[in-house]
C-alpha cells in the first residue's frame, strides 16, 4: 500500500524536552 | 500524587515496563533492556508531567476505529500518556536461537476487575499488528495488581529490532523510528472502558547508560 506523507516531528509543536535524552544523574 | 506525575489514571497506574532480549551463555543469563520504565515513588515536590497537545500525535497512530483519537473522544482524558522512549539498542548479545525476546509489564488498580491490553504497532501511522492480552486481577497490599510476565515479542517486532540494529547510523535507525510507532491500551474488559492509553514514540539512546524516556500527559485544550 501506498504512505501518507507525514508532517516530520521536528515541525510540530512539542516540548523542547521532546528532543531532550533525559542524562542520569 | 500519582496522577500528576507518573503514567496513572484514576483506576490504574502503570508501575513497569521492560522490553528485552535474554539469552543464556554458560549457565548465565544475559538480560539486555531495550526499553524500561521502572518503578518511582514521586512525591508532591516532584514536578508535574508536562503535557503534548493529542492532535499533535492523532496521525502517528491509526486513525481508523478504535485508533486514538476516537479513543481520547471517549476518554477519560486523565488516562492518556505519550512516552518518548530513548531505545538502547547497544546490545552485545549475539542474535539468532536460544534468544528471548519479551515484554513484561506490571499495574496496580483500584478494582477487582479483568482487563484487556491491546499493544498496537503503527508504521506510517498504519496498523501492522496487534496483540490482546487478558490479564485478572491479584490482591496484594490492599491494591490490585495486574502482571504480564515475560510476554513473547511477536516476529514483527523481532524482525524490526534486527534490521534497526544493523544500520550503520544512528541517524538512519531515527529515521526508520520516526515512522514507527506502539499504542498500548488497557481497558476494563466488560465494560471497555479506557483506562490507562500510553503512545510510545521511539529515539535511539545516545547515552551509555542505557534505555531513557520522558512521560507526558496527552491533553486536547
Amino acid at each position: 500500500g501506498s504512505t501518507v506523507e507525514q508532517v516530520p516531528m521536528r515541525k510540530r509543536q512539542l516540548p523542547a524536552s521532546f528532543w531532550e535524552e533525559p542524562k542520569l544523574t | 500524587v500519582w496522577q500528576d506525575r507518573t503514567i496513572a489514571s484514576a483506576k490504574l497506574r502503570l508501575l513497569e515496563y521492560s522490553a528485552f532480549m535474554e539469552t543464556q551463555r554458560d549457565r548465565e543469563t544475559y538480560k539486555h533492556l531495550f526499553v524500561h520504565i521502572g518503578p518511582s515513588n514521586p512525591g508532591y515536590s516532584d514536578p508535574v508531567l508536562e503535557s503534548i497537545d493529542v492532535r499533535q500525535i492523532y496521525d502517528k497512530f491509526s486513525e481508523k476505529k478504535g485508533g486514538l483519537k476516537e479513543l481520547y473522544e471517549k476518554g477519560p482524558h486523565n488516562a492518556f500518556f505519550l512516552v518518548k522512549f530513548w531505545a538502547d539498542l547497544s546490545s552485545d548479545v549475539e542474535e539468532g536461537s536460544g534468544v528471548f525476546y519479551g515484554v513484561s509489564s506490571q499495574y496496580s488498580g483500584t478494582e477487582n476487575v479483568t482487563i484487556s491490553v491491546s499493544t498496537k504497532v503503527c508504521s506510517f501511522g498504519k496498523q501492522v499488528v496487534e496483540k490482546v492480552e487478558t490479564e485478572y486481577a491479584h490482591l496484594d497490599g490492599g491494591k490490585y495488581m495486574f502482571r504480564i510476565h515475560r510476554s513473547p515479542m511477536c516476529e514483527y517486532m523481532i524482525n524490526f529490532i534486527h534490521k534497526l540494529k544493523h544500520l550503520p547510523e544512528k541517524y538512519m535507525m531515527n529515521s526508520v523510528l520516526e515512522n514507527f510507532t506502539i499504542l498500548q491500551v488497557v481497558s476494563n474488559r466488560e465494560t471497555q472502558e479506557t483506562l490507562l492509553c500510553i503512545a510510545f514514540v521511539f529515539e535511539v539512546s545516545t547515552s551509555e547508560h542505557g534505555a531513557q524516556y520522558h512521560v507526558y500527559r496527552l491533553v486536547n485544550d
